[in-house]
């Protein structure tokens, strides 16, 4: 899976991922960021659905722009309902 | 904005609230008034009521804790998760936990407590977050507080669960210690207005921060927030037209313009007026209108105009032009202008003058509010 920024930084990015996108997104806990590879996976879709509820460019990627919104403090209810 | 599954509200428009307990970064004082202050900004656009209790069960309970605090949504320690909230009903719902690992401050030098609060209140009502990044409603603390106010996502959501107040108008509030702009009157006989531009069939009236949108298709205008459509747009323009040909309309501040379709800013704006052909002298254009018959575009800038030829892209030859001698009538400047049913009308003041560009003589002389039914 194309993490260019995150992967750098290591599994503290990963990490970080993972848990917003469960915590907020309602990503599946046992779905694994590097399972799958395919763009309609549900990892890419859950970062395309964050994308564009919080006004970003929706690439499905996580660029910086995308991490860098979701390392600023927010509130902790969730994005979508659940 | 959206709301909870269920649309979860308060049945009963009385609710009370009450602060268990307290932070030790701020006086309790300044506690008491983030809340009050933060309960303030959605009482103003609702039929809601508050009174504050100091024991048993209230509607809205609010603490301040850390790390695991009984709801099984334990907080992180400071920075990321700041506060969360839960959607209206009994019990724990309504509640506000506030995480007390964060440095709570009535500025913003740290967390400010009074605008978390009143993001954490719109929950307490029922609304979820908004994708707007403009609104109070978005789940990411905004540092750049001096910009905040309540948006009117933040009001249209919240009056979807409510409906507005009794008696005032469904004005935005800024929800800071700064007085807002006074709301204009529709139907002040003194009205003027900044710009007026067609938009896909509809005539958008701009006022300051605001702007009326009249159908012809309905009887009663619309008024929003300049903001809520397009975020990035500045208030107090100078001139907006429509190139229908295009599906565009720009706007005009300064001596910079932007192009907006539908909701969206276009990218490549704002660019600055001197690409379109103005000299350097010119620092703002006044009022500007596409003729749809010619597509030419003109610019009224003080007592002159000039013509833009949106075929060529390219200023016409010959100009500017003294606007009395091609527009008899017309003087000495103009506030705003649009064309409708081949007929130009003309804005100064209070005063909106019909023109036939056909006869060149004005035909009518009219209120500058005449076209939202007053």
């Amino acid at each position: 899976y194309p993490l260019k920024g995150a992967a750098r930084d290591g599994d503290d990015s990963m990490d970080l991922v993972q848990h917003y996108l469960e915590k907020y997104y309602n990503l599946a806990k046992d779905v694994k960021l590097f399972a799958r590879r395919q763009d309609s996976s549900p990892v890419v879709r859950k970062i395309q659905e964050m994308q564009k509820f919080l006004g970003l460019k929706v690439t499905g990627k996580l660029n910086s722009d995308t991490l860098e919104v979701m390392q600023k403090p927010r509130c902790g209810v969730p994005d979508v309902g659940r | 904005f959206s709301t909870f599954p269920g649309m979860p509200r308060w049945r009963k428009t009385h609710l009370t609230y009450r602060i268990v307990d307290y932070t030790l970064d701020l006086p309790r004082d300044a506690v008491d008034s983030a809340i009050e202050k933060a309960v303030k900004v959605w009482e103003k656009v609702t039929p809601l009521t508050f009174s504050r209790i100091y024991e048993g069960e209230a509607d809205i309970m609010i603490t301040f804790a850390v790390r695991d605090h009984g709801d099984f949504y334990p907080f992180d320690g400071p920075g990321m998760v700041l506060a969360h909230a839960y959607p209206p009903g009994p019990g724990i719902n309504g509640d506000a936990h506030f995480d007390d690992d964060e440095q709570w401050t009535k500025d913003t030098s740290g967390t400010n407590l009074f605008y978390v609060a009143a993001h954490e209140l719109g929950h307490s009502l029922g609304l979820q977050h908004s994708a707007n990044a403009e609104a109070l409603m978005y789940p990411v603390y905004n540092t750049d507080l001096a910009q905040v106010r309540l948006s009117q996502d933040d009001v249209n959501g919240i009056q979807s669960l409510y409906g507005p107040p009794p008696t005032s108008p469904a004005d935005p509030v800024v929800p800071t210690e700064s007085v807002p702009p006074e709301t204009p009157d529709m139907c002040d006989p003194t009205l003027s207005f900044d710009a007026v531009s067609t938009l896909r069939g509809e005539i958008l009236f701009f006022k300051d921060r605001h702007f009326w949108r009249k159908s012809l298709r309905t009887l009663e205008p619309g008024f929003y927030l300049l903001s809520s459509f397009w975020p990035s747009l500045p208030s107090g323009i100078d001139a907006a037209y429509e190139v229908t040909s295009k599906d565009t309309v720009f706007i005009f501040k300064q001596n910079q313009f932007w192009a907006i379709r539908g909701n969206e800013v276009q990218a490549g704006y704002p660019r600055g007026i001197h690409t379109l052909g103005f000299p350097p002298t010119v620092r703002k254009i006044d009022a500007a209108l596409f003729d749809k018959e010619k597509k030419k575009s003109y610019f009224f800038v003080e007592d002159k105009y000039w013509r833009f030829d949106e075929k060529k892209q390219s200023m016409d030859p010959g100009f500017p032009r003294q606007i009395v001698e091609d527009f008899p009538g017309i003087e000495p400047k103009v506030d705003a202008v649009f064309e409708s049913f081949g007929f130009f009308y003309f804005f100064n003041g209070s005063s909106q003058l019909e023109f036939d560009p056909n006869a060149k003589k004005v035909t009518h002389v009219l209120k500058s509010n005449s076209w939202l039914n007053c």
